[in-house]
């Protein structure tokens, strides 16, 4: 199973994430 | 000689022989993906005729007798060892259950649907926006030119993945993208979260929103593990999914819960009349049911006309089949 997030947000909404990381319910996506 | 032997020879099943030779193949496809996948070579895309192979597979009625199997309560005697196994094979981390006793869940998809402790998942009070779920991060990033990046490389439409938007036709010269957009100065940005088997399977609210619309796409329920989404273009597209899309602080806000084949269907707790892998629902056709206010009608969960959602609050949950 698969979750997708689509958001507008302003431009420098920056992601503090890294493609395939291992993540848990509550830690940050990104911030602005 | 045929005819008079034919008494004695098996007589042949060509249904269980297209899934027997239908699944070798495909597991031979996913073997060949992992085999790229660890090259880091470029996604290699299925053919028009496999994906339509795939496609015709009973998936959700596959999913739905897998969900019966699994629903089946088991003697006390038998739990442990079903769901040790199930622990080792899929890493699953017990400590972090709210209920450790093995012998509490009655079958394995009460298992599957177990809850953490309370204090088990911390909220980041310093980011805005929080994982929805725990998983594997597939891909992220800036939508572009209305595809969004299932993996890096392979896309899909925004359109058809959000089914058409009412503001469409009040101005068809801007992109659909655009259309999302409250304000030109923002972007559109997407994250895709993949809960493996061992995962906790509930699903929380990403940031404080407010949720005006489901919509409910009945679909076939193929597998969304990574390489299945670097093999199948539009695959999100294809398969059951709910779309709940609202405003937030920032402006549109979605989330939606795609299903599989083990992990057919999706609850959402705030929802009574949402049913998903059903087999009353077609696939290709897509249900909306608004939280606004409808006529004089108002849901009693709404303020000012939509769900509204904490951060980190439950939202629903995966089950199996």
């Amino acid at each position: 199973s698969t979750i997708v997030l689509l958001f507008e947000a302003p431009k420098d909404f920056i992601f503090n994430l890294q493609p395939g990381q291992q993540i848990r319910v509550g830690e940050g996506l990104g911030s602005l | 000689s045929l005819t008079a032997g034919r008494g004695f020879l098996p007589r042949p099943w060509p249904l269980p022989f297209l899934f027997v030779t239908g699944g070798g193949y495909l597991g031979y496809q996913h073997y060949k993906r992992r085999s790229q996948e660890d090259d880091e070579a470029p996604p290699s895309l299925a053919t028009p005729t496999q994906v339509a192979l795939y496609h015709s597979f009973p998936t959700r009625l596959l999913s739905r007798a897998w969900g019966r199997l699994n629903g089946v309560e088991l003697p006390t005697w038998l739990r442990k060892p079903i769901y040790s196994l199930y622990i080792w094979t899929f890493g699953v981390n017990m400590q972090e259950a709210a209920v450790e006793d093995l012998h509490h869940y009655r079958n394995l998809s009460e298992f599957f649907r177990r809850r953490l402790k309370p204090a088990a998942r911390p909220l980041c009070a310093s980011s805005c926006l929080i994982s929805p779920a725990d998983g594997r991060i597939l891909h992220f990033g800036r939508v572009k030119n209305s595809e969004v990046e299932q993996v890096k490389g392979v896309t899909y439409s925004l359109e058809n993945f959000l089914g058409p938007q009412n503001s469409r036709s009040k101005n068809s010269s801007l992109s659909f993208r655009d259309l999302l957009l409250s304000c030109p100065d923002n972007d559109l940005f997407h994250v895709v979260v993949y809960l493996a088997p061992g995962d906790y399977h509930c699903f929380h609210s990403p940031t404080e929103w407010k949720v005006e619309l489901r919509r409910h796409f009945p679909g076939t329920l193929m597998s969304v593990n990574p390489g299945v989404a670097r093999w199948v273009k539009e695959l999100f597209c294809l398969n059951e999914r709910v779309v709940l899309t609202g405003q937030w602080q920032h402006g549109f806000f979605s989330l939606t819960a795609v299903g599989a084949t083990n992990v057919g269907s999706i609850r959402v707790y705030f929802d009574q009349e949402l049913q998903t892998n059903s087999p009353c629902y077609s696939k290709g056709s897509f249900h909306d049911h608004s939280y606004v206010a409808v006529g004089d009608q108002v849901l009693k969960t709404t303020n000012e006309g939509g769900v509204v959602l904490q951060k980190g609050e439950a939202v629903g949950e995966f089950n199996l089949g």
